[in-house]
């Protein structure tokens, strides 16, 4: 399986519709202190199930749709989506290409599609429960994150194992 | 279950060890499960970088911290296949020799699985088959740019030296 | 008593808010005391960095974060004369455009006060009057060395790019 | 008041006796992971006082003293000294040069002494009591410390002002 593309609509500073293609190999994000870099780790957490808000830095949804600028209104939702090529059948469904989105609205409603259909999240929770990108995932790693993994006591650190095994 | 967990965990283990002493170019360190309950345990790490003692990792410094991470963030995902890693800049207490390293781990994985790196450090940016720049021109918008190969100097104002 | 401390405490505001939009080139922060009573409400902090909204200090970015601790930490020195300063490392999250203003300040600070700088970043090594290298040519023991203006190149090899 | 020197023996990696001196201005400290910049701080912060193991990194008394190496035995004791100009009498006490130095066992004892004559913690902590220099003080910053002022509750920093004020 491979990640192919992240489509970012109104995600935390990204206020205009943003598209990041994923080639094979290392994909490097450069840019200058709060341009939006972490924010896009927040925005492949999000739509891969994240519920917990303080991951994501953020307190409440409304933290997680674009809250306006000097020059721009703020935003009434948030879209975020993430397609894979599945050609290889590594997630457990029929279609060759695997696109989810996950969509939410100040009202504090979210909604999940798979494929443009709508879907719950208990279904992409159950999609990638065996790849290893599950919530606690050790894949993703967040900005400070690295060091509290050694800090944690050994109790912790053996909630983080019996996630990701 | 009790067999599935320690079948996990000898082979973290094995792993930990090995990419340890590679990251390191030296030393040791190994997991160990603590008395009790195998099911509910927790997990001790034991670290010792080359030619020192063999020491609490508290008393390790931020840089060997780091580097002891990797090598258990890998061995954990080792168990599984993940088909892609997203690193936001755990690459920033490295120093240069480490920080080497750590790119030849990368550079390994990246055969198998696609790596995404957040990074401020010039070495690293060096390594991406592809580079984007996040910028702000618009202030509080954030805009996303590939940036060329030859545009990779022009990444240098946004790397952190 | 609550004179001493509200005193205190504005001093350490107006301060901070003036650092706050040095360091960010633009801006403005502020510190607000909780409801309840004076002597014992919690202070919290309001930032906003150039053409951005007013928003909880949770949504900083990482640079964003130091930065905003760093206007925080001579803000609150400042109520103090104190002969040094002593920083670990407080400069790794910075990008190349705040790290110039954070070092404008330290040159600024550095003519009343010692400054000790614990550094990785190029930058920051070549405002130092003086510079130490530590090393482990002996693996596990110390030894520091004081090194020339010229050698500042060779301690390029200690810096993190 | 300005800090002359700092002498240290047997602190944590450092085996041999090593003498640091601070010229006006700025002093910058530089090396590998893991080669003795950040134990610098440790002794500095130690001699003038620290009492909590957990602040420097160790968890006993023991872990602040050489613990050997490959080619080294482990020492008995450690000793720091810091030495400051006291020409315009900053601290209050009529010595022009003033020089605290800390001594600890393996036995877990530790000695004060103030112009190499014997004194009490008590009376060190009162010397450097109105010079911002104490427990708390913002004026020295540890490694991965400067975030987490910025992530404490509002109570905790109310804690961390009232100890610098
Ligand atoms: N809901 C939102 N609406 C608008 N902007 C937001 C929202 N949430 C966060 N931001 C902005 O995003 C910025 C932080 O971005 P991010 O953490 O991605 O920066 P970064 O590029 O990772 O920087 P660094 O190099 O310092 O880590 C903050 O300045 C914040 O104002
Ligand atoms: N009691 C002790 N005896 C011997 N060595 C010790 C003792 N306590 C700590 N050390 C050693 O000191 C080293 C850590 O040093 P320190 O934290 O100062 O590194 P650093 O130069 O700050 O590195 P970084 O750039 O990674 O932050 C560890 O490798 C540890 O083994
Ligand atoms: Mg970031
Ligand atoms: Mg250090």
């Amino acid at each position: 399986m491979q990640l192919k593309k992240l489509e970012v609509y109104g995600f935390k500073s990204f206020a205009d519709k943003t598209v990041i293609e994923f080639p094979a190999g290392i994909t490097a994000i450069v840019g200058p202190n709060g341009s939006g870099k972490s924010n896009v780790v927040d925005a492949i957490r999000w739509v891969l199930g994240e519920q917990s808000a303080k991951e994501l830095r953020g307190e409440k949804v409304e933290d997680f749709i674009f809250n306006g600028s000097k020059t721009r209104h703020k935003l009434g939702y948030t879209q975020v989506s993430l397609t894979f090529d599945n050609c290889d059948s590594y997630l457990s469904t029929d279609f060759n290409e695997v696109t989810i989105t996950r969509k939410a609205y100040r009202s504090g409603e979210s909604e999940y599609y798979l494929n443009k259909s709508r879907c719950r999240l208990k279904d992409i929770q159950e999609l990638f429960l065996d790849t290893g990108l599950g919530r606690h995932s050790f894949a993703m790693i967040s900005q400070g994150q690295v060091e509290s993994l050694i800090e944690a006591r050994p109790i912790d650190r053996r909630q983080l194992f019996d996630d990701a095994c | 279950s009790r067999e599935k967990f320690l079948e996990a965990f000898y082979e973290i283990k094995a792993e930990f060890e090995s990419l340890f002493t590679n990251l390191f170019g030296g030393g040791q360190a190994t997991l160990l499960l603590e008395e009790g309950d195998i099911l509910e345990a927790g997990i001790e790490i034991k670290a010792q970088p080359p030619g020192k003692k063999l020491q609490s990792i508290a008393l390790l410094s931020g840089g060997e911290k780091t580097l002891t991470a990797i090598a258990l963030v890998f061995a954990v995902i080792s168990v599984k296949k993940v088909p892609f890693y997203l690193f936001d800049e755990v690459d920033a207490a490295l120093d240069e020799a480490n920080l080497l390293r750590f790119l030849a781990l990368i550079k390994d994985k990246a055969e198998a699985s696609q790596i995404i790196l957040i990074t401020h450090r010039r070495r690293s940016m060096e390594e991406a088959h592809l580079l984007y720049g996040v910028t702000m021109e618009e202030k509080g918008v954030s805009k996303i740019l590939a940036l060329r190969l030859e545009d990779k100097n022009a990444a240098a104002t946004y790397e952190s030296n």
